[in-house]
Parts: structure tokens; C-alpha cells; sequence
């Protein structure tokens, strides 16, 4: 497979992409 | 109230999806282990709208050559795209022996009759594994049409995957393997080729006692 990806953390992403909510 | 708060466009929107594991012969719920889950049919406005992410954030992460996410996102339309992360729940007790019934089900529901292609696409590391094409005619039911695609059967390449990924000691592990997983649906109208919905999904170990959790973003360029 690929190595060369930035990692998705280093990525311009929501900060709620990083927390799992509670519940659904 | 669904719409900007949940995945769908006035043409097509998700009502649930799911993937999950059961024992055969006993189809209740206490027997059905749900790997990851989206609801869409109880929506308020109440609810927050979604989030946007920029999709050039993601495009490796999805196949890049042709009919790749990028060509996809500009032959449009952007409002039928979307990105879910799910935690999904890997916490199953149910044991893995023959019998073992591993699958996916979602729904659809629009104003028009149509017939549908679904195209699922699993990635490792944004390159294309294996892909899932599946139709669907409409069913009109309670004022608008819908596309049920009822216990499909998973793959073998996601079930060893799940299987491998369960075998892993520790969650950081297994989200480390899941950070070059992805899957990319499409649904377009066959009769026409309108792309109708692509939704992207990433991935990450549920720590949650409440099972699968979920967030829904747009997918915009800014």
C-alpha cells in the first residue's frame, strides 16, 4: 500500500471529527 | 428538518443504514450486532445543521483516477455529496461461528420513481479493493418512493477484514489500520446517469458503551 498520505490529524478537519459522540 | 441536517438532497435522501452480523434462525434484535448504524427517520429542527468539510481534504483517501471523488465532485451536483465518520462497534458478543449471517441493509426514499444503481466501493488507502453494484426499483409507500436494499450480503474481503481488525490487542491499533479504510457509495439514476447521492465513510473503533456513533458532514470547495 501507499505510505505518502498525510495523516488524516494533519488534515483541515472539524474539531468534532475527533470526538465521538455520547450516543446516536 | 432534514434538509442540512441529515444525508439527502431533495431528489434522494438516506433513511438508515446499516451493516451488521446475526444469528442465523433467531432474526431479533437481542441476536443482531450492529457494526456501525445511521438513522435518518426521526429528524426535528431541533437537530444541528451539518458541518462542511472541504473534499479536497479527503480526495486521496478515495479512488483518484477516473470516476474518482474529484471528477465525481465536479460534474455535481455538490449538494449530493457527503463524508460520515462512524465509530463503529466492534464490542460484539455474539461468536463468530458457522451461521453467521454478515450484511448491509439501507434505505432510500424520494418523490420520484426511479430505478437506482448503488455502487459501493471499499478502499485501502484510497485505491479501489473491491466494488458492490447493486439496482433497485421503487416501492411507492406512503406518499413517496422507496428504495430498500435489504440484508445484501457482505463481501468476504469486509468480513476477513473485520475478523483481522478484532483480532488487534489495542484500539489505538485497529484505528491505525482504519485510517487507510475507506468505503465510497455512489447512487445514481440508471436510466439517466444522474449522479443522485455519493456519500464518503471513514472510519474509527467505537470507545463508546452505546454502541456505533456517527457524524455527517457536507462536502464543499470552498
Amino acid at each position: 500500500g501507499r505510505q505518502d498520505q498525510v495523516p488524516m490529524r494533519k488534515r483541515q478537519l472539524p474539531a468534532s471529527f475527533w470526538e465521538e459522540p455520547r450516543s446516536s | 428538518a432534514w434538509q442540512g441536517r441529515s444525508i439527502g438532497t431533495p431528489k434522494l435522501r438516506l433513511v438508515e443504514f446499516m451493516a451488521f452480523m446475526e444469528q442465523q434462525g433467531e432474526p431479533d434484535a437481542y441476536n443482531k450486532h450492529l457494526y456501525v448504524h445511521i438513522s435518518q427517520s426521526n429528524l426535528s429542527y431541533n437537530d444541528a445543521l451539518l458541518e462542511s468539510v472541504d473534499v479536497r481534504q479527503i480526495y486521496d483517501k478515495f479512488p483518484e483516477k477516473k470516476g474518482g471523488l474529484k471528477e465525481l465532485y465536479e460534474k455535481g451536483p455538490p449538494n449530493a455529496f457527503f463524508l460520515v465518520k462512524f465509530w463503529a462497534d466492534l464490542n460484539t458478543s455474539i461468536q463468530d461461528e458457522p451461521g453467521v449471517f454478515y450484511g448491509v441493509s439501507s434505505q432510500y426514499e424520494s418523490p420520484e420513481n426511479m430505478t437506482i444503481t448503488c455502487s459501493s466501493k471499499v478502499c485501502s488507502f484510497g485505491k479501489q479493493v473491491v466494488e458492490k453494484v447493486e439496482t433497485e426499483y421503487a416501492r411507492f409507500e406512503n406518499g413517496r418512493f422507496l428504495y430498500r436494499i435489504h440484508r445484501s450480503p457482505m463481501c468476504e474481503y469486509l468480513i476477513n477484514f473485520i475478523h483481522k481488525l478484532k483480532q488487534l490487542p489495542e484500539k489505538y491499533m485497529m484505528n491505525s489500520v482504519l485510517e487507510n479504510f475507506t468505503i465510497l457509495q455512489v447512487v445514481t439514476n440508471r436510466d439517466t446517469q444522474e449522479l443522485l447521492l455519493c456519500i464518503a465513510y471513514v472510519f474509527e473503533v467505537s470507545t463508546s458503551e452505546h454502541g456505533a456513533q456517527h457524524h455527517i458532514y457536507r462536502l464543499v470547495k470552498d
